[in-house]
C-alpha cells in the first residue's frame, strides 16, 4: 500500500543518512524517489557525499566509498525492521584500516539486540567476535570446523 | 530470539557431521580462500528454506549435496540441522479460563506437524500468564532439511516431517521472515549501489 | 577470420590451463567452445577444478577461487598478446595470504618483460614494488601523491 | 616500451599539478579509501584515448574535471601528459639509398602533426640502419590529452596538437593498441566468470 511504503522509505531514509554519517564519519546521503508524483512505483535514486567532498554521481565514488555507502543503505533497511540475526560474508573486504574500524563500532552497538555472523579475512574484524570459528580443507575437497580461542 | 546450533552433514563440502555453536553478539568464521566459509552462510539459508538453486551458486538444488572429491565419494543426501532458542509461542495455562491443563506440549498445536501424536519435551524458558488462559512461552525449537539424491527433500520442525510452508510459519511469527537485508552474501554489498532504480525499491517493499 | 580466432583460442586456453595450475598450484582449467560446429560464433564456457575437488559448475567455486580463475584466464590472454605494460586495480582484494604469494610469484616472472602499475591495500603485494607511491587526501577532497620509500 | 612519467592537474581529485614516475618493472600505488588511486588509473587510460565516460564512472566526459571540494572551486579543465620511453619509430637515414640527410625529426613524418613546422627535437636512444634508407630509432615520447569545460577538448603528441587517430596510431605501432585484458578495473575480475559466453568470446576476439 502507498502508506506503508511511504512510511517504510522515510524511515529508511533517516536510518541511511544517520548511519551514513556514523560510518563516514561525516557527510551527507539520502533516497530520492526518482518519480514524486508517483509513490506507488516510483524507482529510487541514492545520493551520497563523503565529508568534505563535493556532491556527485555515486558512481564516480572509489570501491570503499561505495562498499560502505551500500552497507549505510542495508543497515539501514535493517534498523527499520530488525531481524533477530544477520549474516554477513566478507562485507569488510573493500575497506581500509579506518572504515574497518568504524564499521566495527557500528557492529559493537547492534550486537545487543541482534546476532551476527560473519564470514571476514580482516584482523581486527575478527578481534570483536565473541565466538570464533575456523574452517579448514586439509583432505582436498573435504571441510572441517575447528573452534578457535580468542586472545 | 537467536541462533544456537548448526549441524551439517553432506552439505556442500561438509561431508562429515560439523557443529557450530552461536553465542549472543558476534560469532566470525575465518579461513583460507575455498576453504568452506561461504558454504557454512549456504547452510543456514538452506535449512531456513531457501528454494532458489542459484542464491545458493547452483544450476540445480542437487549441487548442494556433496558432490565427492578426490579422495572421497559422493553423500546420497545433505542434512542441516539448526537449532534456535528464544523463540516465542503460545500456550494455553492450567489457570486459563478455559480450564485446560495442556502441558507446554501443546504449542505445537498453533503449528501442527504432520503427525501431532510424536510430540517431543520442549523447552520452556519464560511463562507470562496473559489471564486469558493463554501464556507466552520463549522455547527451542530444532527445524531441519533433508535433500535426497533421489530429489526427494523433507523439512523438519523438532524432529517432525512437515511442509515447507510450517518452517516459514514458524520463522514469520519468530520475527525472522523472508529478510533480503539480513543476509548480505559475498559479492552482494558491490551489487547495490550499481543495481537499477525499480531493484533499489524493491529492497525497501520487503521492509515495508 | 576463423583461423585467426582459432589459433587465438587455442594459444590461450594453453596458456590459461597454465596459469591456472602456477596459481592454484595443481588442478585443471580450460575454456570450451559451446557449439563446436561454429567456431566464427560460438560462446565460450570455462572449466576450473582447483587441485583435489571434483569438477563442477564455476558457480560453486569459492569467493577467492573464481577471483584467481579469472585473474588465469586475463593472464593467460595477456601472454598471448603481450601488453609493454598491465595496470591492474586491486586485483588481490580477494585473496588469502597463500594465494597472494603465488599471485605475486607470477608477476615476478612478468616483469622482466612487462611495467606493472598496481593498485593495493596488501603488503604482500608492496613488498614486490620497485616504487611505491602513496596517495593521500589530507585536504577533503583533494589528492597529494607522496613517493615512499621501500625497505 | 615502457611508461617513464604522469602528470595529472585538474583531472578528478588532483585540482594541482601530481608527478608519478615509473621505473621498469612494478610500481604500487597505495593508501586510504577514496584518496585517488583508481583515480590515477583512470587518468592512464583517459591520456591514452578512452572515449567512454562510463569506464571512467562518470555520466559524460566533463565528469574528469576536478570539481571542487569543501574549500576548492573547480577548475576549467583536466590535462593529464604522460611520457613513454622505448617507442619504436622509423628515420630516414644519411647513407640512405635515397639520399636524404633529414634529422631524425622525420620520425613525425610518418605521424604528421597538425602543424609540421612545430617539430621538437626528439631523444633518440637506439639507431640501426636496415641498408634501405631507413633506421629503426626508439624515443621518448609525451601524449597529453585536455578537456575544458566548454567541452572542447584536445591531444597532443610532444607538444603538437594532433587528432585522436594520431594517438592512437602511435600506440598502436608502439604495440600497445586497444587491449581490454591490460586493464583490469576494480571490480572487474569479479565479473570475468560471471559473464554470459558471447562476453567472454569477445575478450579472445580482441586478442586474435
Ligand atoms: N556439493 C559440493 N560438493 C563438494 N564440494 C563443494 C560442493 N559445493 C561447493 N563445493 C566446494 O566448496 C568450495 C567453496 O567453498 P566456500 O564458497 O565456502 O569457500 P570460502 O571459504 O567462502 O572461500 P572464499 O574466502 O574464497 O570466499 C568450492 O571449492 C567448491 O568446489
Ligand atoms: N571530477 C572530480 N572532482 C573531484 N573529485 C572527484 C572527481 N571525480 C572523482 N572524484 C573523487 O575521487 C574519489 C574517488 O577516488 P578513487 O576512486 O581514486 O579512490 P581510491 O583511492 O581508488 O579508493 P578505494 O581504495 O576505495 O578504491 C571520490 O571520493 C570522488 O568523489
Ligand atoms: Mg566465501
Ligand atoms: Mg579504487
Amino acid at each position: 500500500t502507498r502508506e506503508r511504503f511511504h512510511e517504510a522509505f522515510v524511515a529508511v531514509n533517516r536510518n541511511f543518512e544517520e548511519t551514513f554519517r556514523t560510518l563516514f564519519g561525516g557527510g551527507r546521503a539520502g533516497l530520492v524517489l526518482i518519480d514524486e508524483e508517483n509513490v506507488l512505483e516510483s524507482g529510487i535514486d541514492i545520493v551520497a557525499q563523503p565529508p568534505g567532498k563535493r556532491l556527485q554521481n555515486v558512481q564516480l565514488l572509489s570501491g570503499g566509498e561505495k562498499a560502505l555507502s551500500a552497507m549505510a543503505l542495508m543497515f539501514g533497511i535493517f534498523s527499520y525492521r530488525p531481524s533477530p540475526f544477520c549474516l554477513l560474508d566478507e562485507i569488510d573486504a573493500p575497506l581500509d584500516d579506518a572504515n574497518i574500524g568504524r564499521f566495527i563500532e557500528m557492529l559493537r552497538g547492534m550486537q545487543e539486540r541482534t546476532q551476527f555472523i560473519l564470514v571476514t579475512h580482516n584482523r581486527k574484524t575478527m578481534e570483536i567476535a565473541d565466538r570464533l570459528y575456523g574452517v579448514t580443507m586439509e583432505e582436498p575437497g573435504v571441510s572441517k570446523l575447528i573452534s578457535l580461542r580468542l586472545n | 530470539m537467536r541462533l544456537q546450533r548448526l549441524e551439517l552433514t553432506g552439505f556442500k563440502s561438509f561431508p562429515d557431521p560439523a557443529d557450530l555453536h552461536f553465542d549472543r553478539g558476534v560469532t566470525a568464521i575465518v579461513g583460507p580462500n575455498g576453504c568452506g566459509k561461504s558454504n557454512v552462510v549456504d547452510a543456514i539459508t538452506w535449512v531456513l528454506g531457501e528454494q532458489s538453486a542459484r542464491s545458493l551458486r547452483g544450476e540445480r538444488m542437487e549441487d548442494v549435496i556433496f558432490a565427492g572429491s578426490d579422495a572421497r565419494r559422493p553423500t546420497g543426501a545433505a542434512e542441516v540441522r539448526l537449532r534456535l532458542t528464544g523463540v516465542p509461542g503460545r500456550v494455553p495455562t492450567t489457570n486459563g479460563q478455559n480450564g485446560t491443563t495442556q502441558s507446554a506440549n501443546a504449542v505445537h498445536a498453533a503449528r501442527p506437524p504432520a503427525e501431532p501424536g510424536l510430540v517431543q519435551p520442549i523447552v520452556v524458558a519464560a511463562i507470562e500468564a496473559d489471564g486469558n488462559g493463554h501464556s507466552d512461552v520463549l522455547r527451542d525449537v530444532e527445524i531441519s532439511r533433508r535433500l535426497y539424491r533421489s530429489g526427494e527433500s523433507e523439512y523438519l520442525i523438532d524432529g517432525h516431517v512437515v511442509r515447507l510452508r510450517d518452517v516459514q510459519d514458524l520463522l514469520m511469527d519468530s520475527g525472522v521472515g523472508v529478510k533480503g537485508y539480513a543476509v548480505i552474501e559475498q559479492g552482494k554489498i558491490g551489487q547495490i549501489l550499481s543495481a537499477k532504480p525499480l531493484e533499489r525499491r524493491q529492497l525497501i517493499e520487503e521492509a515495508a
